[in-house]
């Protein structure tokens, strides 16, 4: 049932999601990166 | 419908406003600094760096993260906002 | 070779290799360039399910293909059953290989993806060499000069005034061309040696050039005492605006004068130029005729007993009722005292905001106020604005922080900088470090630099 509250909340919900997944998304990456460049980097 | 009202919201630059507000109060909170902390222990500890299996592991953590203050503040804005589009 | 087989089978095909490049440089150019209203409605929501960021979205690489779908719901991930295997998250421009599924790293041709090769071309001439493009350039200390190296990097990594040198704004017009006798030949030198072109003699010429002219220009900035970065600004723009009208002078005498527009359109005004509406207005009739609009380029803010920039705003923006002013209203001829009041008539693209924490007391003594204000990652100064309705919002991005450390005479500047990719850098001197958004809100500002994002 769509209500103020349940589409409220899944706005908040994709919100955090998106923002959660870009920030996993950017260290993955750096780290996979640096490992490319740097295979013994420490 | 959900659809319709996420449409209405971004059309209106709420949905922008929402975002940034947000966005504004995870940094006051310290939040994304520490699930990029979490993030790269994470990895360290796994020595790999598939996407999908670090999320899995910390997008619930990073969810318990967020302070009960920030969501109800957002929600109550996302509410207020959604009370007009109900309205009109 | 990249973490990725399957794009590395597309790269390895000349044909297949130019048009996925074109396609990935003109999703990347979107990702970084489209207003965040564009991002939202056609790059975040999701073609099946109509969600807006429902985790992260992909836009479609495979070509002429421009579904995009949602990660929280699998919608990408049923459209890779086509065939249609790679996409690029639309916040942050990454490449995704749902075969693989994880991003796709190590791939240095997706990086200079934006350079418009095509594979002939790139086997005939060398690319332009990787080093420098991204405009991370340090300025080394040459004594004392921290408060020159934080203002340069601030207008080498604003957007108009990069844009502006970058398409020879000021070399296809300067008839002097000489960095050291012209600061904006120095500031030329300075961003194309920062964009990618070494000077064959040594690395910092544009810096050195830069330093020799402000001295021959304004004694006070020799020597190794400590100088004040806001005032070094407000003394760089009105030089770049002085060789604006220079060139101008000259062109301006081969061509028909050009209606004296009170606004000038040189890169200084057009980027940073807004208006204050004084207003003086009559208690008894509310008659404002004594108004005054006055162009500024930056806002100097009292910050004693103020604990955020609202408060400082609220504050610079009150009404008050002059006493010891001698008002006679011109309407209906009373002498009460009138209410005076500083509103904005128009806004810049740049909005520059100067912390006031440098006192000067009457006993001569210099103190430094080293409150902490808490500023926001987006601004909304529609408030402020003269009329403001309170529906319009005019929300300018936060994209730079002049600091200042230690004590009036014993200090030091340092500069944070947002650039295009939209990560954060802490500039001090030679020194750059990636710096994180929690970090740059716990800088001591002494310079904020807005940048207007969304009217």
């Amino acid at each position: 049932e769509c209500t103020v509250d349940s589409v409220s909340q899944d706005i908040l919900d994709n919100l955090l999601s998106s923002m959660i997944q870009d920030i996993v998304a950017k260290e993955s990456v750096k780290f996979k990166q640096l490992k490319a460049r740097y295979p013994d980097y420490k | 419908l959900k659809a319709q009202i996420q449409s209405y919201l971004v059309e209106s630059g709420n949905y922008e406003k929402i975002s940034n507000a947000l966005n504004d109060k995870l940094l006051q909170d310290g939040w994304a600094d520490k699930v990029r902390d979490l993030t790269m222990q994470e990895i360290r500890s796994s020595n790999q760096a598939n996407y999908k299996d670090v999320l899995e592991k910390i997008e619930p953590q990073a969810l318990e993260m967020v302070s009960q203050n920030t969501r109800d503040d957002t929600l109550a804005q996302i509410k207020a906002f959604l009370e007009d589009i109900v309205e009109t | 070779m990249s973490s990725c087989k399957h794009i590395d089978l597309v790269l390895a095909d000349d044909l297949e290799r130019d048009r996925f490049l074109g396609e990935y440089a003109a999703v990347k150019r979107f990702v970084l360039r489209a207003s965040t209203r564009d991002k939202l409605q056609c790059g975040m929501t999701c073609h099946t399910c109509r969600e807006v960021c429902r985790g992260a979205t992909f836009i479609c690489l495979s070509g002429g293909c421009t579904y995009v779908g949602c990660w929280n719901g699998g919608h990408f991930q049923e459209h890779t059953q086509g065939g249609h295997r790679l996409g690029v998250n639309a916040q942050n421009g990454l490449v995704f290989c749902f075969e693989c599924v994880d991003y796709v790293a190590g791939c240095e041709t997706l990086d200079i993806a934006g350079v418009p090769w095509d594979s002939a071309m790139s086997k005939q001439v060398s690319l332009p060499t990787s080093l420098r493009r991204d405009g991370l350039y340090g300025l080394l200390n040459l004594g004392s000069t921290c408060f020159m190296s934080s203002i340069l990097q601030s207008l080498i990594h604003n957007t108009y005034i990069q844009y502006w040198f970058l398409n020879s704004g000021h070399a296809r017009r300067c008839a002097l061309r000489d960095p050291s006798s012209c600061i904006s030949c120095a500031l030329d030198r300075i961003i194309s040696e920062c964009y990618g072109s070494l000077s064959e003699r040594n690395d910092h010429a544009g810096f050195l050039s830069l330093l020799t002219c402000s001295w021959k220009i304004n004694q006070n900035f020799a020597g190794y005492s400590q100088q004040d970065a806001h005032e070094f600004l407000q003394f760089l723009l009105n030089q770049l605006h002085c060789d604006y009208k220079r060139e101008r002078q000259v062109d301006e005498d081969k061509e028909v004068r050009s209606s004296s527009s009170q606004l000038c359109h040189c890169i200084v005004h057009s980027s940073f130029q807004g208006t204050l509406r004084s207003s003086i207005v009559c208690p008894e009739c509310q008659d404002d005729s004594k108004t005054m609009l006055d162009p500024f380029l930056d806002l100097s803010l009292d910050i004693k007993g103020q604990r955020t920039l609202y408060d400082c705003l609220d504050s610079f923006h009150r009404r008050e009722q002059l006493h010891d002013f001698d008002y006679h209203c011109p309407r209906c001829q009373t002498s009460r005292d009138p209410i005076k009041q500083l509103t904005i008539e128009r806004l810049a693209p740049t909005l520059v905001l100067q912390l006031k924490r440098f006192e000067h007391l009457t006993s001569g003594q210099n103190v430094k106020l080293n409150d902490p204000v808490q500023f926001p990652l987006h601004l909304d100064m529609s408030r402020y604005c003269t009329g403001g309705e309170p529906t319009t919002s005019i929300v300018y991005r936060l994209s730079g922080v002049v600091s200042h450390s230690g004590t009036v005479n014993e200090g030091h500047y340092t500069a944070v900088l947002q650039l295009n990719s939209g990560e954060w850098f802490k500039f001090n001197d030679s020194m750059i470090s990636v710096v994180s958004a929690e970090d740059v809100l716990r800088e001591q500002a002494y310079l904020l630099l807005y940048t207007v994002e969304q009217v």
